[in-house]
């Protein structure tokens, strides 16, 4: 069967947003689940949050631009919550 | 800052290069992150010295994927390293990932620029949401490092902790067990009463200097920008006496006191600061008031306070006859000189608030103005 590529790469993209809400905005775990739904309160939260912090238009969304800062390379410490 | 603020609580803090990337050669690490505490080092009273073994404050690893503290590297791209805040143990310690490409310059990862980010976090620096910060927390490769500073977020937040590094004085550097002054307040841009302390062009933008700040004038933009004096010259000491730039010579010559220091853009000339009186100033002379260049004549007056003096560029010495009253040749000017600039053929002359335009060839005051006409007041 042919791969659905579309598909594949919005994956891979909100696994990608997933992991970068988590490991640098303190998403919470439980939240998790909820990342695929675009209207998620906690998670547009955090994309809010996170793209003020990084100075990009607050959308709320996993628009272009965010996608592009969140591939970028960056130091490991979280930009926000507590330090472990 | 972190949460809780955590912070060192000496000013000699020492360093390990625990291993070393393959990606360089060793000298080419130890000189990136010398430099990186060094920049650190130039806006604080922090000093930092290397150790070859035993515990250091800052341990210094490279490492690749798990590596022993339960935060992981991710193979190469996306994390870069981590640090940790101030404190015993791990605190403190700075980790870099050797799956990136380490460089000297910015066709790989740039050492140098992420050990400077990471030791920020190692002195208790969080992020910052400021996009010109070093502590920015995306990487971001200047083209130019030879013109690195820090930016005044990072200036403000370690000064935040450890206060600005010690005032240079005709008696030395401050020592370890010697109180720092307390910091003069922010100056109010358009205070009425503001007064100048020194003022200078630099290639073209027109620097204020006031205690331990100035302006920065480029005609090309309307507002000006307002910056610590550490930010972009940390071995310059803050309430100069007077400033002027010898254009030809892309120099700016920074007075205080009976001292005078050489800065070429961002940087301060070796050899400095230097004594007035090598300039041929007499004995009873301990400070300059102000002082201005005039690119057509390639001269520069020197006011002390209801005299002057002129210096020929071109032999570096003090011109027979002077010191002249400055009331006789610059009729008008009557008030002892705080700052003094040359800008458009006119020489500006600050007193206080008040700030006067003198035509050199009417040899008369055109205009009378407030001292911060400059910062659209």
């Amino acid at each position: 069967y042919p791969v659905d590529r579309a598909a594949e790469d919005k994956d891979s993209n909100m696994d990608l947003l997933q992991q970068y809400l988590e490991n640098y905005y303190d998403l919470a775990k439980d939240v998790k689940q909820f990342v695929r739904r675009r209207d998620s309160g906690p998670v547009v939260k955090k994309i809010r949050e996170m793209q003020k912090f990084l100075g990009l238009e607050v959308t709320g969304k996993l628009d272009p631009d965010t996608l592009a800062m969140i591939r970028k390379p960056r130091c490991g410490v979280p930009d926000v919550g507590q330090f472990t | 800052t972190f949460p809780g603020l955590p912070k060192w609580r000496k000013t000699h803090l020492t360093y390990r290069i625990v291993n070393y990337t393959l990606d360089l050669p060793r000298e080419a690490v130890d000189s990136a992150f010398e430099k990186a505490l060094k920049a650190w080092e130039e806006v604080t009273p922090l000093t930092f010295s290397k150790i070859y073994e035993g515990e250091a404050d800052i341990m210094i690893f490279f490492a690749v994927r798990e590596h022993g503290d339960f935060i992981p590297f991710d193979g190469p791209g996306n994390i870069l390293g981590h640090a940790y805040a101030p404190g015993p143990g791990i605190n403190g310690d700075a980790h870099f990932d050797d799956d990136e490409q380490w460089t000297k310059d910015t066709s790989g990862t740039n050492l140098f620029l992420v050990a400077a980010h990471e030791f920020g976090h190692s002195l208790g620096l969080y992020h910052s949401a400021d996009p010109t910060a070093l502590m920015y927390p995306v990487y971001n490769p200047r083209t130019d490092l030879t013109r690195f500073r820090l930016a005044q977020d990072d200036v403000n937040g370690v000064q935040s902790l450890y206060g600005p590094p010690p005032m240079s004085s005709p008696d030395g550097p401050a020592g370890p067990t010697e109180s720092v002054p307390p910091e003069p307040g922010t100056p109010a841009t358009c205070d009425p009463a503001l007064s100048f302390d020194a003022v200078s062009s630099l290639r073209g933008e027109i620097l204020f200097f006031k205690d331990r700040h100035f302006w920065r004038k480029s005609l090309r933009t309307p507002e000006p920008g307002f910056y610590l004096i550490s930010s972009f010259w940390p071995s310059l000491p803050s309430g100069l006496d007077a400033a002027y730039e010898e254009t030809s010579k892309d120099i700016v010559f920074t007075f205080k006191g009976n001292q005078f220091w050489a800065i070429r853009g961002t940087e301060v000339q070796a050899g400095y600061p230097k004594g007035i009186h090598t300039l041929g100033f007499p004995p009873s002379v301990t400070k300059i008031d102000a002082a201005l260049f005039d690119k057509e004549k390639e001269k520069t007056y020197f006011f002390v306070e209801d005299k002057y003096w002129r210096f020929d560029e071109k032999t570096q010495s003090v011109e027979p006859d002077f010191p002249k009253k400055i009331a006789d040749d610059f009729p008008g000017v009557d008030s002892k000189v705080d700052a003094a600039f040359e800008a458009f053929g006119f020489y500006y002359f600050f007193s206080g608030s008040s700030q006067l335009e003198f035509d050199p060839n009417a040899k008369k005051v055109t205009h009378v103005l407030k001292t911060n006409s400059w910062l659209n007041c």
